[in-house]
């Protein structure tokens, strides 16, 4: 909209903004705990898979990549009145939980569900 | 604002950011010593009920808790034979409570049957705790959430009252005693056996099934401030009558 009326704010296209293929996106990535230096007090699982966010935020933000509006008016900042104010960076939007099963200090065994264990989707803010 | 002072203790709290207690579990880079045998059995069955390979949660999961403690003795004595009965005592700390989580069941694992060489012992446990009652599971309860047993010499009891009433809001340290009991078979001969070489965690271990409190904190805060509210605004309305 505003691209349209507002002769400065000239409406870039999605090429111009980067290509398709390096937009914010859901990359994801297994670790095991052993690389984490977290296994001898972490019985189970073996693996992560916390998965990260990467890519360009452009200035047209897509639909599904939930943006807020305050999304669109830091990159129109960033761009038309103050580049130190930074663009919006590509951050997990969504979390998944994880069970884990671990050893606590003084030998008992512990059960727990820890929430926001795994990014699900991602997002522009 | 002005109507709600309960919500702000709510943000103010700083014991209510439940993740961070995932950092304090890593930061200690020592080896941990791990329980092994049943116990460790009985976890990892737990474990792969309540969750799939990659730790996500089962849709179908029947645990009822968020967090499961399962703590091993912490102290035996041994008392001397008294009749027919083999009776040691046992000590089982209870961690300072957390904010954050609601305790909602307390069960001791024991085992009711003992096979040494030369005796076969019936076990029983007995809460140490004064007017106490404990409940033992039976094998057939509908609904249940605990796990069958993976071995007919172990059992489950439920001392959830005796721990929530009797225990659980004390101040200070707190132990959970308990008598581990056994008698021999009748008609063989009473002879006292050395619990010696025998970990207490070969007998008991006890089971604390815990609950986020913070939805449930949170509701209830909410709902007293919206009483306050309420009866804030009754009371500015008839005075707008009068």
């Amino acid at each position: 909209q505003a691209c349209s009326i507002a002769s400065d704010v000239p409406c870039h296209s999605q090429e111009h903004d980067g290509s398709i293929n390096n937009q914010c996106s859901l990359h994801p990535y297994k670790v095991s705990f052993h690389q984490l230096g977290w296994d001898h007090w972490i019985i189970a699982p073996r693996l992560y898979t916390p998965n990260y966010c990467k890519g360009f935020c452009s200035r047209v933000l897509p639909y599904g990549l939930n943006s807020p509006n305050h999304a669109i008016i830091q990159s129109l900042v960033n761009e038309l009145v103050n580049h130190s104010v930074p663009q919006p960076s590509c951050v997990p939007y969504k979390f998944l939980p994880m069970s884990i099963l671990l050893v606590e200090a003084n030998g008992s065994i512990l059960y727990k569900e820890y929430e926001g264990m795994i990014a699900q989707s991602c997002t522009c803010r | 604002k002005a109507g709600w002072p309960s919500i702000t203790r709510l943000a103010d709290d700083p014991t209510l950011p439940l993740n961070l207690d995932l950092a304090k579990e890593a930061s200690g880079k020592e080896m941990k010593p791990r329980p092994q045998g049943y116990p460790l059995r009985y976890m990892l069955k737990l474990y792969q009920r309540s969750a799939d390979l990659h730790g996500h949660p089962r849709e179908n999961r029947t645990i009822g808790a968020k967090m499961v403690r399962l703590v091993k003795p912490s102290a035996n004595v041994v008392r001397p034979l008294r009749g027919p009965w083999h009776v040691q005592i046992l000590d089982f700390p209870l961690t300072s409570n957390q904010v954050a989580y609601q305790l909602i069941r307390a069960t001791v694992v024991y085992r009711h049957q003992l096979h040494l060489v030369h005796y076969h012992l019936s076990c029983h446990v007995e809460p140490w705790i004064p007017k106490c009652l404990a409940k033992h599971f039976p094998s057939s309860e509908a609904g249940s959430s605990k796990l069958p047993p993976m071995s007919k010499a172990w059992t489950e009891m439920d001392i959830t009252h005796c721990v929530q009433q009797r225990l659980w809001n004390r101040k200070g340290r707190r132990i959970l005693r308990l008598r581990f009991m056994c008698q021999q078979q009748k008609g063989s001969e009473v002879l006292e056996f050395q619990w010696h070489g025998m970990s207490s965690l070969d007998v008991a271990f006890l089971l604390l099934y815990f609950n986020d409190t913070d939805r449930s904190v949170q509701a209830k805060l909410l709902a007293q401030g919206q009483e306050e509210l309420t009866d804030r605004e009754s009371s500015v309305l008839m005075r707008s009558a009068r």
